[in-house]
């Protein structure tokens, strides 16, 4: 009983993994004298605990559950999952290349769209 | 920071050198460190470029117009992008095929100097230079665009029929220039019909031209638009509707504003290798 309720006291002074606020001002690190379009975008990252049991908001696949379920018996078998972006989305850019040329384009895998315990 | 620090570093070394005359090591670490760290944040900063595409931070001139329809091209990703909340890195341009294209380009013409300047209003030669596409980009579609202004009826006597009013703008790939004996010699690429009571951009596709342009620069030897009546006989018109050179009387921004834009859809592999 006391045990597990020291656990829960830990379970809850650790944060559970999700998604957290990261904006990337170009101005900041000096390129938006190249970089024309957007000024800055939201990137946001992952962190987080992956507790045991891994619940379903935390978009975790088989694997990520054994490995916390063997992780919850023996701690220093096996390490806790990650918790990791499981979606991403792209963003688009407009800027001035080496050649004073214009270009648009698209990168993919830019925004954290979701995190997960993987 | 390190620039407070090196300096913070060299204010030490100094005040110990005055007070006790002995030299700081100090210092010299802070520097070594600072020099460390000036390294790691440019090699961090060429990491991102490359990721970004590029071989260097571009350093672009003071004044520099962004086309219009560059502008517009991103407005309406970023618009398709909040509304359907696409999660796929294409760009896709109505009436273009342009598949899986994920970057577009954007190219002005290579102006001819004063000696070597076009007498002809309804046929003039455009050569871009699209040596900065890189080879690892795979074309998709390329289109000249071109602005044509409205010409006012009242100001033009001879229009005054309806078929009057009907042109056409033909897209020719040089195949060979023009030399003092003959005359080029071109193929047709691509033709738009038009009404000159219409201020409009036109778009002709010169996909196949630069492709080739592309595989063989030394082969690149220009595009001819030409501006004629639908019976085929030369434009008659006194003021210029097409403006495919820089008029005498206008201003420098007009004409960055208007004048012809050649633009290339490509699909840069590069990323989607790394992620496979």
């Amino acid at each position: 009983e006391g045990k597990r309720r020291s656990r829960s006291h830990k379970r809850k002074s650790k944060e559970q993994c999700r998604r957290h606020a990261l904006y990337v001002d170009f101005k900041d690190v000096g390129w938006d004298d190249w970089i024309v379009a957007p000024p800055g975008y939201q990137a946001f990252y992952c962190h987080g605990d992956c507790p045991f049991p891994l619940a379903d908001h935390l978009n975790s696949t088989n694997h990520a559950i054994v490995q916390t379920l063997v992780n919850s018996v023996n701690p220093s078998a096996v390490p806790k999952a990650c918790c990791i972006p499981t979606e991403l989305s792209p963003i688009s850019m407009l800027y001035l290349d080496e050649y004073d040329k214009v270009v648009l384009k698209n990168y993919q895998d830019m925004v954290v769209e979701g995190c997960g315990c993987r | 920071q390190e620039t407070a620090l090196l300096v913070a570093g060299n204010t030490n070394n100094n005040r110990r050198e005055d007070y006790t005359g002995e030299t700081s090591e100090k210092g010299t670490t802070i520097r070594e460190n600072s020099g460390q760290r000036t390294k790691d944040i440019q090699a961090l900063e060429s990491s991102l470029l490359k990721m970004f595409g590029l071989g260097s931070r571009p350093r672009p001139r003071k004044k520099l117009e962004i086309p219009q329809y560059m502008l517009e091209l991103y407005q309406k990703q970023m618009q398709i992008r909040d509304s359907e909340e696409i999660m796929g890195g294409d760009i896709n341009v109505r009436g273009k095929f342009t598949g899986s294209a994920n970057t577009v380009r954007s190219f002005h013409h290579l102006e001819p100097k004063v000696h070597e300047a076009q007498s002809s209003t309804d046929k003039v030669t455009l050569i871009f230079n699209i040596s900065s596409v890189p080879e690892e980009e795979i074309l998709k579609a390329a289109e000249l665009r071109i602005y044509r202004e409205q010409i006012l009826q009242h100001l033009e006597p001879s229009l005054k029929r309806k078929r009057d009013f009907r042109y056409k703008l033909e897209a020719h790939e040089v195949i060979k220039p023009q030399t003092k004996n003959r005359d080029s010699i071109t193929r047709l690429l691509d033709t738009k019909i038009i009404d000159i009571r219409n201020s409009s951009w036109e778009s002709l596709d010169l996909t196949p031209a630069v492709v080739k342009w592309r595989t063989t620069p030394r082969k690149s030897h220009g595009v001819e638009v030409h501006f004629i009546r639908l019976d085929g006989r030369p434009s008659e018109l006194k003021s210029s509707h097409v403006r495919l050179r820089r008029s005498i009387n206008g201003d420098d921004s007009t004409w960055q504003a208007q004048r012809p834009l050649l633009v290339t859809y490509s699909d840069d592999t590069r990323s989607k290798r790394t992620k496979r």
